[in-house]
């Protein structure tokens, strides 16, 4: 465990958090996307597979636990409790031009071909590209509230960090896990244009609308 | 030179 790793995983601690304040003080989830957070409530639950059979420590099942917990709370605060306030009509993403390739994907391009090992890698793909149904609703209506634009920032960050975590390993432990880099790589990138903008707009006082 | 899956990360 290294310093990237742990601001990593408090970045990605802190997003899911902020989502979950943004949703609890406004009682709305305005602006934001329904399909991006079914999509990594899928992630953690194909991924956390291995939480009752491979223990790894305190910190890993507590903290996949929190996740896992995080996220099928903002889905049902956006499906349920608060979906009058869903901004559906602007949730229009098409899931299977992800889904499809996603699963078509880890298929072909695992570690070897179990099925938890296929739904673990079917969980990187998939949250490589799990964000894009919130930034295709934010390009469709222009804006996005302050505290939106927060939690976006934390879960790129959170990627990033991971991707000095994995040049840490490589040069620590000569530790390298190729599915997970460039797939980390892949993420990290959508975030990049949000980034700009959120440098050059948010940090300087000013809401996050696009000409 | 390791080519595995980090069982270890979140």
């Amino acid at each position: 465990m290294n310093v990237f790793r742990i601001l990593g995983d408090l970045s990605h601690l802190l997003a899911m958090f902020l989502l979950l304040v943004k949703i609890w003080r406004s009682k709305s989830c305005a602006g934001i996307s329904g399909k991006s957070q079914i999509l990594f409530a899928l992630v953690f639950t194909t991924r956390y597979l291995d939480l009752f059979s491979n223990f790894i420590s305190i910190y890993n099942t507590v903290m996949k636990v929190v996740f896992l917990l995080c996220a099928y709370v903002t889905v049902y605060m956006i499906y349920w409790k608060f979906r009058k306030t869903f901004d559906i009509e602007n949730d229009t993403f098409r899931l299977e031009f992800l889904l499809v390739p996603v699963i078509g994907l880890s298929f072909l391009v695992n570690y070897s071909y179990t099925p938890t090992e296929v739904l673990w890698t079917f969980s990187i793909y998939l949250e490589s590209v799990a964000i894009l149904p919130q930034l295709f609703m934010i390009s469709k209506t222009g804006e996005a509230e302050t505290i939106t634009t927060h939690y976006l920032f934390f879960l790129g960050l959170y990627r990033a960090l991971y991707l000095a975590n994995w040049i840490w390993r490589y040069q620590t432990e000569n530790f390298y896990d190729q599915i997970s880099v460039v797939s980390g790589v892949v993420q990290t990138i959508f975030y990049c244009d949000f980034f700009y903008l959120y440098v050059t707009k948010v940090l300087k006082g000013k809401k996050l609308s696009l000409p | 030179h390791a080519l595995h899956r980090s069982h270890d990360e979140l």
